[in-house]
This record gives structure tokens, sequence and C-alpha cells, in this order.
């Protein structure tokens, strides 16, 4: 899943 | 983002400002852990490699070159300008044990088997329990400064409150990512028991103090 891989959070 | 994950980034960075602005002021680490200091500076390392890789915005983008300058120059504090005052006999935790085991599981359980995505995983991994040399020191010497359990206490409502970002995200978004949740849960359980002692006892004006 491309979202989880991008890592928005701190 | 949501409040829960703004307010947290908040007392994340009001920790890492407070024990920095604590050693200045005061011209003396001792009571903190310099090995705990080091595993944070190795942690915000590994995780934010994807500062040369992914934009994502300038918050996240300041956020990040802001915890890494404050942790190396934690390290730096503690390790050089300030090296007569490290407690280097009361820091014994053995960190390998920590080092060690995380990065093996990083490389067994992740989101993907790219070398990044590992250095991110082994960081949150790391996260986790980074903080135990400097918890088992407190337990050693059965005492912490004041500022030293305010950062502490903010240290671990970071995670906190991002355990309520991540239910927030989970409701509102159907977002979730186990990795960081499992981490950000055994975090936070580890604060617990420092959590009811700063409420007991920090806040009604005295030293923390453990019963002998």
């Amino acid at each position: 899943q491309d979202t989880i891989l991008t890592h928005d959070e701190l | 983002m949501n409040l829960f994950r703004f307010l947290g980034d908040l007392s994340h960075l009001l920790a890492i400002i407070l024990l920095l602005l604590k050693i200045w002021k005061s011209r003396s680490c001792a009571g903190i852990s310099g090995k705990s200091q080091v595993l944070f500076a190795v942690v915000f390392t590994a995780r934010y490699l994807d500062l040369f890789t992914n934009y994502i915005s300038l918050y996240n983008t300041c956020m990040k070159v802001v915890y890494i300058a404050c942790s190396f120059t934690t390290v730096w504090l503690i390790y050089s300008k300030f090296k007569a005052t490290y407690d280097g006999n009361h820091d014994t935790f053995r960190v390998e044990f920590l080092v060690v085991p995380t990065a093996i599981l990083a490389f067994l359980v992740n989101h993907d088997f790219t070398p990044l995505e590992i250095l991110w995983t082994f960081s949150i991994y790391l996260e986790s329990v980074a903080i135990l040399p400097q918890l088992f020191m407190v337990s050693k010497t059965g005492e912490a400064e004041t500022i030293t359990s305010h950062y502490l206490f903010a240290l671990g409502v970071y995670r906190t409150l991002y355990l309520f970002n991540w239910i927030w995200r989970y409701h509102f978004e159907g977002f979730f990512d186990l990795i960081a949740i499992v981490a950000g849960l055994v975090q936070t359980v580890l604060y617990c028991d420092f959590f009811y002692l700063y409420i007991t006892k920090v806040l009604k004006g005295k030293k923390l103090s453990l019963p002998a």
C-alpha cells in the first residue's frame, strides 16, 4: 500500500 | 492532520527542547542517559532519510530537520562540551540488547523489503525502547531531577497522543499502520509506571525519588 510507505507522520 | 497528531508533535518538540535547555542552562548533563540520547539520534537519522527522497510538506520537513539537529546537539553536549558532568558510571544499560533485536525484527517484519523501508522500520522499533537506558539510570540512582521528569513526561505524552491520532485516523480515514501502532503501544506502556510516579510525586512539588 502506497499510503503506508509514504510515512507522513514524524 | 488532526489535533492529537499536532499536539503529539508539539510535546515531542517540547521534550527535546526542554532537555537541551536544561543541559545548556545548568551547564551539566548529570542524570541524563547519553545512551538514550544516542539511540534517539540514531532513530531520527534512520527514519528521516526520506528527507532526500520524498517531500511531504513544509511542516514535515522543518520538524524532521529540527528533531535531527536538536538530537545531535544534545549528544554533542553530553559527550563533548559537558563531558565532565556526564554520569557514565550510572549509564550502564547494554544498548546492544536493544539495537540487535530491533534490527533483526526490522528485517523480519516490515512493510517492504527495501533499504529505506527497513531503516524506517528499525527506527520505529528502536524508538519504542530507546528510553530504557534513561529509565534504567533513574531506577539505578533512585531519583530524577524535576526537569528530567518533565522531559520524560512530555516524551510519554507525545506517544500517547499519537495513539489517539491513530484511533482518529483509523476511524475517519480508514488508515492504519500496524507496525507504528504496535511499537507505539509498547512505547507508551513503558512510560506508564513513570506517569504514575510523575502524577503522584512531581506534580505535588516533590522530587521524583523511588522507594528504596
